[in-house]
C-alpha cells in the first residue's frame, strides 16, 4: 500500500477540481 | 446482457468520459481541422516559438494552471506547480517541456482515475486490485489519448491551445527525440479506424479492466467486467460504424501495440533517470513506473 499511496488517495479521494 | 443494459452502458461510460475529459477528439479535430472558429492554436515550430508559447501558456492563467493550483492542496501536482509557475526554469528546453509533460500527464492520471471509478463495479473490486489495473492501465490509456490530439504533422498540446510539431519534437536532442515518433506512427495508423468519442469511452474501459495484470489478487470479477463491456464495446461499433468491417477485432488488436509502446517509453523514461542528472520524475509517475515491467 505504501508503494503506491497516491494511487491509493487518488481512487479513494474524489479531487476533482470541480467538487473541491 | 441484454441490448439494452448494453446501450445503457455505452452511454453511461461516455457521459463519464465527456464529464472527465477536457479535451474531446471532437474538439481536438475540430480545432486540428480550423473548425473551431477562433480557436486556433499557437503553432510551436522552432526555440523561439517555444518560448513565445511558454510565456501564452504562463500569462494566459489557463485552465491547466488553475486546475493545477486547484489540486495543489492534494499533493498530486504541486510539485511542478512551482517548477513551472514563477520560479527558474530547469537548464534545457527539453528538460523544461519534459516537466510540462510529466505535469499533464499526473492531472491527467487523475483524470483516468475518475473515469475508471465511474466504470460500473470497478470500486468495488478489491482496493489493491484497483492500483494494479491503473498502474497497468494508465500509461496505455494515456497514449491512445493522444491519438485524437495528433496528426502526421505534430500534436495538439496544453488543452488544444498549442500545436507543437512533430519536426520540432524530432529536433530535440537525444533520447527526448525519441519519445513521441512512436505515439505519431501509432497514432496515424489508429486515427484511420475513425473512432469517435464514445467509441473510445468503451475502448478506455476495456483496456482497464484486463485481468491479466501482474499481480492482481481476484481475476475472475475483473474478466467478468471487462466481458460486459467487450459485448458493449462490440453493439457499439455495429450500429456507430455500420460500414466498417471488423472494426471490433481490429480495435482490440490495438492494445497489443499500445503495451509494448507503454514498454518502449518506460524503458526511456529509465535511461532519462540514469543519464540526466537534474532529472526529477513526478512522484505520481515514479509510484507508477516503479516494478511496472
Amino acid at each position: 500500500k505504501e508503494k503506491h499511496k497516491i494511487l491509493h488517495r487518488l481512487l479513494q479521494n474524489s479531487t476533482s477540481p470541480v467538487e473541491l | 446482457p441484454e441490448a439494452a443494459d448494453l446501450r445503457a452502458l455505452a452511454r453511461h461510460l461516455y457521459e463519464a468520459y465527456l464529464k472527465y475529459f477536457p479535451l474531446t477528439k471532437a474538439k481536438a479535430r475540430a480545432i486540428l481541422s480550423g473548425k473551431s472558429g477562433d480557436n486556433v492554436p499557437f503553432v510551436i515550430h522552432d526555440i523561439k516559438s517555444l518560448m513565445e508559447g511558454e510565456q501564452l501558456i504562463n500569462n494566459g492563467q489557463t485552465s491547466f494552471q488553475e486546475q493545477q493550483i486547484a489540486t495543489a492542496g492534494h499533493g498530486v501536482t504541486h510539485t511542478f506547480t512551482h517548477c513551472n509557475i514563477g520560479s527558474e526554469p530547469p537548464d534545457g528546453v527539453e528538460l523544461r517541456f519534459f516537466y510540462s509533460c510529466q505535469s499533464r500527464s499526473a492531472e491527467a492520471v487523475r483524470e483516468v482515475t475518475e473515469f475508471a471509478k465511474s466504470i460500473p463495479g470497478f470500486v468495488n473490486l478489491d482496493l489493491n486490485d484497483q492500483v494494479t489495473l491503473l498502474k497497468y492501465g494508465v500509461i496505455e490509456v494515456l497514449i491512445l489519448m493522444m491519438s485524437p490530439l495528433m496528426n502526421k504533422d505534430g500534436t495538439l498540446i496544453s488543452y488544444g491551445q498549442i500545436f507543437m510539431t512533430r519536426e520540432f519534437l524530432k529536433s530535440l536532442r537525444k533520447p527526448f527525440c525519441q519519445m513521441l515518433e512512436p505515439k505519431f506512427d501509432f497514432s496515424v495508423k489508429f486515427n484511420t479506424l475513425e473512432l469517435d468519442d464514445s467509441d473510445m469511452a468503451l475502448f478506455l474501459a476495456v483496456i482497464i479492466l484486463s485481468g491479466d495484470r501482474p499481480g492482481l489478487l481476484n481475476v475472475k470479477p475483473i474478466e467478468q467486467l471487462q466481458e460486459t463491456v467487450l459485448h458493449s464495446l462490440e453493439l457499439h461499433l455495429k450500429i456507430n460504424h455500420p460500414d466498417s468491417l471488423q472494426l471490433f477485432a481490429k480495435v482490440l488488436q490495438k492494445m497489443t501495440d499500445l503495451r509494448q509502446m507503454v514498454t518502449d517509453h518506460v524503458q526511456l523514461i529509465q535511461l532519462l533517470k540514469k543519464t540526466e542528472v537534474d532529472m526529477f520524475l513526478h512522484p505520481l509517475l515514479q509510484e507508477i513506473m516503479k516494478d511496472l515491467y
